[in-house]
């Protein structure tokens, strides 16, 4: 009863960092303790929660963590957790995370520490939400071995289904084999974000993304058998955009624009009973 | 009089590749003999311009040309560079790409890679445009060494200019010191993607920029002394969204949309004899 859920995609400047953010919001507001996780060093979850790195240089963050993952006395896991909200904590980034790729760069267990780190916490959260970056390298795998299901934000274009693609095939890689580092992770689907219903071709790539999925099911053993396009769509709404800048989810910024209403159902479909135990 | 220019910012989807791709294209609509090299490993520039790497798969790539940067007689650059229409070419990536940085990890010259591939070219190309990855690792390093100026795209939000600081502090430390890898590089200014004039915030951060680089230009000698926010601001248009899907750029795919005459305007300032000689 306790989800872990990587918000992954390798493209830029899809939505990861928004629907992170505002769906750990809502999953708040439903009462389950959430904690969202910053695994990217331009800590725009961080910010967007208001947490400031610039602010926090003497304070541990998600890079403190993963060099030490353990919760012995004066381990950093527990300082570098931050209460944000109601029933919401941020386990904040830092610039030095971009250093993390190379620092343990060789360690036997360097996919594994956000992981270990996690563990540390037991039956604390409700609801662990984890925001990678633009890239399939270290940070993002951590983020994929910690978690217990994938959320793949994206916008409706052919391009990026061809990055999809890719981004599967990186998790058949951690789940598949003997020695797979996360046999258990599954899909739990795509969230379409900055989506427009009208545009000419974004009919044609939904149909291609929920055949594909719909294929896939008929295939039992794939990470993806179960994936689908979680619904609603998150519509282009410019209040989502501004938002970031001033350190407030939509639910405190503008909570009757239509960014908050879809975070909401997105969160109903997510949470509601709809998605994996 | 020939221009070497990285399209840099590691935050994800903020138009570089599109930025790179059409200015590229309308530079060579202008009679300019036009380089766009694809520095980034999900090879979006490539495709954007039809040149599929999973079609060329025994192919060279910046990948060969980085490992491999010289010109004898079987050197990957005298395969990678392709045409892909009148005075355009590209020197496409490839998912193997991403290996690169581990790969380069520790030898000397890592960050000049590209420079010293291109100077094998001398004086074929006009223009040389360099599309860099969401981040400020070795693959941007060597776009940014290779160059002798920086445009960065980026979007009007108050979020961006956080990133706009880490970015150019980046750029210094390049530029800085006596051992400084790239000592002349400039910075030529911003490019506001997917504009939004009628945004509530937008002339806000507009005009921080605007004040920012106004008064950099009072202190000579940094490498952002006569930078600018570039015009036109590229408007948002659904066209500029759909071609890279195609293989085309915007003036083969709408050459009357707004993308296509805010390309074509932008290609004006920077080539119009308004850049750096
Ligand atoms: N539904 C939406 N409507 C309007 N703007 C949006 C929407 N979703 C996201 N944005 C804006 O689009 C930009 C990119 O979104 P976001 O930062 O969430 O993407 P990301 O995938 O986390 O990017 P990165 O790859 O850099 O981590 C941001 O400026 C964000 O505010
Ligand atoms: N002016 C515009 N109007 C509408 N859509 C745009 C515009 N500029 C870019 N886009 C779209 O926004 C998305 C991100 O743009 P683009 O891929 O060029 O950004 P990027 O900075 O290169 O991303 P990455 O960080 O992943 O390399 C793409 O789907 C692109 O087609
Ligand atoms: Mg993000
Ligand atoms: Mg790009």
């Amino acid at each position: 009863e306790s989800r872990r859920i990587a918000f992954m995609n390798q493209k830029g400047g899809v939505g990861k960092t928004t629907t992170t953010v505002n769906l750990a919001a809502a999953a708040a507001a439903r009462g389950i303790a959430t904690l969202l996780v910053d695994l990217d060093p331009q800590a725009h979850a961080s910010l967007h929660l208001g947490v400031d790195p610039s602010e926090r240089m003497d304070d541990a963050s998600v890079y403190d963590v993963l060099l030490d993952p353990t919760d012995h006395e004066h381990a950093p896991i527990h300082e570098a957790i931050v209460p944000v909200g109601e029933n919401l904590w941020c386990l904040p980034s830092e610039t030095d995370l971009a250093a993390a790729e190379f620092e343990l760069g060789d360690q036997p267990d360097r996919h594994t520490r956000l992981r270990a780190a996690l563990a540390t916490q037991g039956g604390r959260f409700g609801a662990v939400f984890i925001d990678c970056p633009p890239s399939l390298g270290l940070l993002t795998l951590n983020g994929l071995a910690a978690a217990g299901e994938v959320v793949i934000p994206m916008q409706a274009h052919f391009l990026a289904l061809q990055g999809v693609g890719k981004l599967l095939e990186t998790i058949r890689l951690l789940t598949a084999g003997e020695h797979a580092i996360n046999p258990n992770l599954t899909v739990t689907g795509v969230v379409l974000c900055m989506h427009d219903h009208q545009a000419a071709h974004t009919r044609e790539v939904v149909d291609d993304l929920e055949s594909f999925f719909a294929e896939a099911a008929e295939l039992p053993g794939l990470p993806w058998s179960s994936a689908r396009v979680l619904s609603p769509a998150i519509r282009r709404n410019i209040k989502l955009a501004e938002c970031p800048s001033f350190g407030q989810t939509i639910f405190q910024y503008a909570p009757d624009a239509n960014g908050a209403l879809d975070y909401a159902a997105l969160a109903e479909t997510v949470f509601g009973g709809a998605g994996p135990e």
